[in-house]
């Protein structure tokens, strides 16, 4: 028996928002620990990690670990049936090859229930390292998809270049070339509104804006976006979702021919 | 121009 439940439907909402874009369909593995996803885009070139762990849920119950496949434009559906403030259980039996949806309004007096059925999917899993990055940028997560919008407009990829004195996205086309620099902030009001590098040794990445792009679609989980990279290996984008886990981003660099 | 490498050129399918 699996048994999952939110407070608030709202949040699984953005999860789903943030991955639904590169992803058609993704296998949620369930264990005791939560519920995590691994998959990468049709096109192997991005992969999105998602971990919701068990004690952010306000019920969870897991007593055998359950690999459910799941249509996200299906899934999408019904969860737009729901309002942001419906709590919300996921369950499934042990072996089933369907997941519930229930969701229950605030005052108990509505509580509806869909059922989806499952798919078996052939599952790709990368091995990911523990890396040690030349460069970890954190930022305001808004800020980060108002750059990575901006900037599609002037081309394809986004050169990313970080130094100890600050980080630089820019672009070019035929239209011409744009350039974006952030310096570390020295004070603010609000830690989510700053700007902090820690820098091993400066790194420049080029990066397709397309991927990027759909990353940002995780902006609402999360106040602050982190940026880790190195030469030669994929971007690692974050963002922590409070309480509850983190959803990452790998993106490999485009190579100059 | 510029070539964008799979994911599977970093790291090793498990």
């Amino acid at each position: 028996m699996f048994e999952a439940r939110l407070i608030s439907s709202g949040i699984l909402k953005k999860v789903l928002d943030a991955i639904k874009d590169l992803l058609n369909e993704a296998t949620f593995d369930c264990s005791d620990s939560g519920i995590q996803l691994q998959a990468m885009d049709n096109s192997h070139v991005s992969l999105v990690s998602l971990n919701m762990r068990s004690d952010g849920f306000d019920k969870y119950r897991c007593d055998r670990n359950l690999s459910m496949g799941m249509n996200l434009a299906n899934m999408a559906k019904i969860l737009k049936c729901a309002n942001n403030t419906d709590t919300v259980t996921i369950k499934a039996q042990d072996n089933a090859d369907t997941v519930t949806f229930m969701f229950e309004s605030q005052n108990q007096e509505k509580v509806s229930d869909y059922e989806m059925k499952l798919m078996n999917l052939d599952q790709e899993h990368l091995g990911i390292p523990e890396t040690d990055y030349a460069c970890i940028v954190r930022m305001p997560s808004h800020e980060f998809a108002r750059i990575c919008r901006d900037l599609t407009q002037f081309g394809e990829s986004v050169v990313i270049t970080c130094t100890k004195e600050g980080v630089r996205f820019s672009a070019s086309g035929d239209s011409g070339s744009a350039n974006i620099k952030l310096a570390q902030t020295s004070s603010v009001d609000k830690e989510e509104e700053a700007v902090s590098i820690e820098m091993q040794e400066p790194v420049t990445l080029t990066f397709a804006c397309q991927y990027l792009n759909s990353f940002t679609k995780a902006t609402p989980l999360s106040p602050q976006v982190s940026l880790s990279m190195s030469a030669d290996v994929p971007l690692v984008v974050e963002y922590q979702i409070p309480d509850l886990g983190h959803i990452r981003y790998y993106l490999a660099p485009k190579i100059e021919e | 121009t510029s070539e964008q490498p799979k994911l599977g050129s970093y790291y090793e399918y498990e």
